[in-house]
């Protein structure tokens, strides 16, 4: 810095303005990422298709629409009010489908959940979204089961199984907030939903998912953040 | 609060804004586009000390008075954040799910003298 300029507050010498910009940008990175519990900024293997995100937004944002608080409806004050600083932080997560092994009247979808949602995590809802393409209207059941990875990790167990009548083509939803509760509760990761179609019908799956119908799970998660309390 | 301007040496609040783009994160934060991380720096004389900012009401300025001829306790106090906001972000973890989060009190909108 020039001579005899100093910094106004701890009075040591004023950082030339480029060495001063390099630390708020290094402050800057540091300050997010640790509040986001990431060791280090993520790298992107595979970006959402822009068709897939914008459905799961407006499907999120009509579901937030029908359960928001109307006036007549009592909020639930049990719920301590999120005022900044209380050391809660709310997520919303929406999880987009990888493929697993598919026969053909079954097919399995894996859903990873970020490694940041420890076992402090509260999963406040958490809602399976699934497209049906039924080529013709007729009724069809459907087996939903969750599959969880046993404690050895080797084997899959059925977490629970769910039988739902498919009558046209759209979108349905299924509540797997349990399910993905107890998962990051013993630590795992990967939600594993298995749709199965008894073998004479055909599967009401599109085989190669078009982009704005592929499945995917939107979460709301709640961490309690080591939190310093500011006494005044 | 007030923002610092010139060469005020006086508590303020600075602006900086930081880029993503410019960072090379614009890939991961899908929203939004920068990070205000504004922050507080300057002088907190005692006559200063427990003001948000300079804008003083008449009882601030005699107060000041009182603090200004008693200046034999002669502390500084700090210049901190008086008001701040969550910073929201829209973002790709390490999954490749995308998180929308409010983070806490990561904007500094106003600095003051303790």
């Amino acid at each position: 810095a020039p001579k005899g300029v100093w910094c106004p507050a701890c009075g040591l010498a004023a950082l030339a303005p480029a060495t001063q910009r390099d630390v708020l940008i290094a402050l800057a990175k540091q300050s997010i990422l640790s509040k986001l519990h990431l060791p280090d900024r993520p790298n992107i293997t595979k970006a959402t298709s822009r068709g897939a995100l914008l459905t799961a937004l407006r499907r999120m944002r009509a579901q937030h629409m029908d359960t928001a608080v109307s006036p007549g409806m009592t909020r639930d004050n049990s719920v301590p009010h999120l005022r900044p600083g209380l050391g809660l932080q709310e997520y919303e997560i929406l999880s987009f489908a990888e493929s697993g092994s598919s026969t053909s009247h079954s097919v399995r979808l894996h859903f990873l959940f970020t490694q940041e949602l420890s076992g402090s995590t509260e999963i406040l809802q958490a809602t399976l979204h699934l497209f049906w393409a039924v080529p013709s209207p007729r009724t069809r059941p459907v087996t939903v089961r969750l599959l969880q990875p046993d404690t050895t990790g080797l084997n899959m167990t059925v977490a629970s199984e769910t039988q739902m009548e498919v009558q046209r083509a759209g979108w349905a939803t299924l509540d797997v907030g349990q399910a993905v509760q107890n998962l990051i509760g013993q630590g795992s990761q990967r939600l594993t939903v298995e749709l199965e179609v008894a073998e004479d019908w055909e599967s009401p799956f599109l085989a190669g998912h078009s982009d704005s119908h592929w499945p995917f799970v939107a979460a709301q998660a709640r961490a309690r953040t080591p939190h310093r309390v500011q006494r005044r | 609060g007030i923002d610092c301007s010139g060469d005020s040496q006086m508590c303020c609040r600075k602006e900086f804004f930081v880029d993503f783009k410019e960072i090379g994160w614009e890939d991961w934060i899908i929203q939004p586009e920068g990070y205000h991380m504004n922050y507080c720096a300057g002088l907190c004389p005692l006559h200063m000390a427990g003001i948000p900012g300079l804008a003083a009401s008449f009882h601030t300025a005699v107060l000041n008075l009182i603090k200004a001829n008693h200046a034999d306790a002669a502390m500084d106090s700090c210049c901190v954040p008086t008001q701040r906001r969550p910073l929201s972000l829209l973002y790709y973890d390490r999954e490749s799910n995308i998180v929308k989060t409010d983070i806490p009190d990561m904007i500094v909108d106003a600095c003051g003298c303790t």
